[in-house]
């Protein structure tokens, strides 16, 4: 799955989720990435979230809308999305789960859980010449 | 903050392509964030990333392929979204056309193909031959392990369907366990 948000030259922001799903799933099922809140979630007053993981659990959490929700109330990108995780791993210890949120100041920062390796996230802005790629450990 | 204009992504390695295309289209001034997400996530699609965007990937239990995708403005809140998409590859492009020529959110499977097919987006078969490759190992070589089925007959974790309901009785010390399980999902999105 990719989740990508944007900020444009001006601070206007938009996200997008596309994904094919699961392997092997039941013909018919829907993972979270469609999902408004879900797959991701922006409002250009506060900031943007993008997710990837275990569709079939994150969809019933609606992880980015709780994420860009804390920053409303105040907290950093890093720890709006450990919290959107955490509420996830309290009643689905094993969820597999990468949450990246940004700011609507381009502040970002991300949690995950459940990777047998290590959920990793990209970015690029301003005056960088190139990508950078960040790992982020399970909680 | 490195400051705008700005991207970011699930995902490093191939979705780096992403990143730099979508970074890139707004260093032009005509280009606006959610053309932004549109480039990048179609770049995804385009190159299947690490095969869970795109065609290709993720094939359903009759090996098919179907895509999810949806985008969102950060201004006005309106968010486009297809799921289930059959036989269309630029899933991320009839999500900006649900957002751009409906007042819905969310189209889903075959009409959602039509609605794609009505805006000039070309039908086209989503299965490769990696694809069809992958299904016949976890059919014939993996007994159709793993899969998502459950309370069901034959056992589904030990082979494959066509399946039938059990009958589910809310007393059976078994039931709570398979609604709050701590299994996660045998693949992921």
């Amino acid at each position: 799955t990719i989740s990508l948000m944007a900020i444009d030259a001006a601070g206007i922001m938009a996200a997008g989720t596309s994904t094919n799903g699961a392997s092997f799933k039941v013909p018919g099922r829907v993972g979270d990435g469609p999902i408004t809140g879900s797959g991701s979630y922006v409002d250009g007053d506060v900031g943007a979230c993008g997710a990837t993981g275990d569709g079939d659990i994150m969809m019933r959490f609606l992880p980015c809308y709780q994420a860009v929700e804390n920053l409303r109330r105040g907290m950093n990108p890093e720890e709006a999305a450990y919290d959107a995780v955490l509420r996830m791993v309290r009643k689905y210890p094993a969820v597999a789960s990468g949450i990246v949120v940004v700011d609507k100041d381009g502040e970002h920062g991300a949690a995950a859980s459940g990777w047998g390796g290590t959920f990793t996230y990209a970015f690029r802005g301003g005056l960088m010449n190139a990508t950078n790629v960040v790992g982020v450990p399970n909680i | 903050s490195p400051g705008w204009p700005m991207v970011i992504n699930t995902w490093g390695g191939p979705f780096v392509n992403a990143t730099d295309a979508a970074y890139e289209a707004l260093l032009r001034r005509d280009v606006s964030a959610l053309d932004a997400v549109e480039i990048g996530c179609t770049v995804c699609e385009e190159n299947q990333c690490d095969g869970s965007v795109g065609f290709g990937g993720s094939p359903d239990e009759n090996c098919e392929t179907t895509l999810d995708a949806m985008i969102m403005d950060g201004v006005t809140m309106k968010s486009g979204a297809v799921a289930g998409l059959r036989r269309i590859k630029n899933a991320i492009g009839v999500a900006r056309a649900v957002l751009e020529y409906t007042s819905h959110t969310l189209l889903a499977g075959d009409l959602a193909t039509q609605f794609a097919i009505d805006n000039g987006f070309q039908e086209e078969n989503l299965t490769t031959d990696a694809t069809l490759a992958r299904c016949a190992t976890w059919r014939e070589g993996n007994n159709c392990q793993p899969n998502y089925r459950q309370n069901v007959s034959p056992d589904a974790s030990a082979g494959c369907g066509p399946y039938t309901p059990l009958a589910l009785d809310s007393s059976s010390p078994d039931y709570f366990g398979l609604i709050a399980p701590d299994a996660a999902q045998a693949s992921h999105d």
